[in-house]
């Protein structure tokens, strides 16, 4: 069986919000080293990749692999439910037909339980290969979420290049054209506002920006997103998800082809 | 969409 218990249930609750428009179903695959999810959006332009390792959770108990097949529009009328502070527990049997979630109040004056009906799903898995990529750029969320909303005001697509003068956005559109240039920039007073920018070799590559605006939903999740970019590879988008290593929130976004 | 690759080209079935 399952069980998993997760002091706030914010992080729960924010990951299926910013998935939910990109993945309708699928499955949370839960073994002995935590749970895992991966899923494609309908057209198949990005996938979305979550990792919550055991030590997310304290306890965390799972004696078998156990796929739980879930709709995200019913997982967030249940996990509406929760309080952002609460403590949130997920149980499930070895082969469940349902999911039990329980939230409790940090001064535990409240418990809620629901069980929410499972499905089952038959989802392709895709083998992410390892990718050294050419460029690695670290910032504010919320910075990255601005440019690509404000890009997307005049164009659907928008060209990254990274080269040793920076991290350039481009796009151009009916109305005109914008661009944000982005340096290395260390705020020793606050090291949440840093832009660094690791580059192996120049990088120019097109995405649609309403996949980028889409992932940036998950920008509540961490002040600061990872982004990896290599010429002719899928656009790699990361949020971690707890102040432990391996436990994050990913998107890869396929790049626009023929121009 | 029309230009855009499919993420399935770039990373195979397990």
């Amino acid at each position: 069986m399952l069980e998993a218990r997760l002091d706030q249930a914010e992080i729960l609750k924010k990951v299926v919000d910013a998935i939910k428009d990109l993945v309708q179903d699928c499955n949370f695959d839960c073994n002995d080293s935590g749970i895992a999810l991966q899923a494609m959006d309908n057209s198949h332009v990005a996938l979305v990749s979550m990792n919550l390792q055991a030590d997310s959770f304290a306890p965390y108990r799972c004696d078998r692999n156990i796929a739980l097949g879930v709709n995200l529009t019913s997982l967030t009328k249940v996990l509406r439910a929760a309080q952002n502070t609460d403590i949130l527990t997920l149980r499930a049997l070895d082969a469940p037909d349902s999911l039990n979630l329980v939230f409790e109040s940090q001064d535990k004056d409240r418990i809620s339980e629901y069980d929410l009906k499972l499905m089952d799903i038959d989802q392709e898995h895709l083998g992410i290969p390892e990718t050294e990529y050419a460029a690695t750029i670290k910032m504010p969320s919320v910075e990255f979420r601005r440019i690509c909303t404000d890009l997307m005001a005049l164009s659907e697509s928008v060209t990254i290049e990274a080269s040793k003068d920076g991290i350039k956005f481009t796009c151009s559109g009916d109305i005109g054209n914008g661009s944000v240039t982005l340096r290395q920039h260390t705020n020793v007073e606050n090291e949440k506002e840093n832009i660094e920018i690791e580059l192996s070799e120049p990088v120019a590559l097109t995405f649609s920006l309403k996949y980028l605006v889409n992932f940036c939903k998950a920008a509540g999740l961490s002040n600061t997103v990872t982004i990896c970019l290599s010429n002719e590879v899928p656009l790699l988008v990361s949020y971690a998800l707890t102040s432990k290593a391996g436990s994050n929130l990913r998107f890869y976004l396929a790049p626009k082809i023929g121009d | 969409p029309k230009g855009q690759g499919s993420i399935m080209s770039f990373f195979n079935k397990k």
